[in-house]
């Protein structure tokens, strides 16, 4: 089973 | 002030077609170094950044960083107006709420002024670090952008794994699975149809199908398409676009639970 990341746990706001 | 020529309009149109169905509203930010995008889709998934370098235009005036919110169906709809060897213009003074678009035509016997509201959006940037990637590959762009339409068929995602082998692009389904293996092959015609596998590591990494289908919706801007692999990262998939800049798409993997 896997779950679809979100972008903010990879990169930090700028 | 900001006033920018751009002699091949048509870029301006395809840059239109490849992001306006993944993100709704975005800042378009003008400073000396060019005019950029980034912006994320709703789900915040999906990341596209996108550089038209000063240099690249052949009139480039911007008296001090701008950003213009825009929606970019409507943005797209106006553009749609511009004739494919048109030239377009874009121009907007301090502080007003409006841009025109304006489309000459190559003999200069028509020229059109279409002005559109501005939009106050709170963008959301993020800081994208340099990373070292363990793969990357570079590939004829329309090649990809067939498999991802042809994977669709028949999974909703896609694991993208690279080996010494090659790059392999699978997904399964109700009806059944499929395999894709695309081997190194620089041994073509033209460089721009060569498939070029840089390896430090094998990586596999699964992926949503529906996104890598909105991506290749910028194959018209490139002959070829680079991605970038490293595992716990995003993917990037990237468009160069000639003499100007890029189209890259960011992509969050699938997260094993």
């Amino acid at each position: 089973k896997s779950s679809q990341g979100r972008l903010e746990s990879f990169f930090k706001p700028a | 002030m900001l006033e920018l020529r751009l002699v091949q309009g048509s870029l301006l149109k395809k840059v239109l077609e490849a992001v306006k169905d993944l993100v709704n509203d975005a800042n378009f930010d003008c400073s000396a170094t060019g005019f950029s995008l980034q912006a994320m889709d709703s789900s915040h998934v999906a990341l596209v950044a996108l550089l038209l370098r000063s240099e690249g235009f052949e009139h480039y005036r911007c008296d001090r960083n701008i950003s213009m919110g825009m929606n970019l169906g409507n943005m797209a709809k106006m553009l749609k107006c511009a004739g494919n060897d048109d030239i377009i213009t874009l121009k907007a003074d301090d502080g007003s709420d409006v841009v025109t678009f304006m489309f000459e035509s190559p003999t200069q016997d028509k020229i059109a002024d279409f002005e559109m509201k501005l939009m106050d959006i709170d963008s959301e940037h993020l800081g994208i670090p340099e990373a070292e990637y363990h793969a990357i590959v570079r590939m004829p762009s329309s090649e990809f952008a067939r498999i991802c339409k042809d994977l669709s068929s028949i999974g909703d995602t896609v694991v993208i794994s690279v080996t010494k082998e090659g790059v392999k692009f699978s997904t399964r389904g109700d009806i059944g699975t499929a395999n894709i293996v695309c081997r190194q092959n620089t041994t073509v015609d033209k460089p721009e149809e060569a498939t070029v596998i840089e390896m430090n590591e094998p990586v596999s990494l699964t992926f949503a199908l529906r996104y890598f289908n909105s991506f290749t919706k910028a194959t018209p801007l490139s002959n070829t398409v680079t991605l970038s692999l490293s595992s716990e990262l995003p993917v990037v998939v990237e468009y160069k676009i000639a003499e100007m800049g890029y189209i890259r798409f960011y992509l969050a993997p699938k997260i094993e639970d």
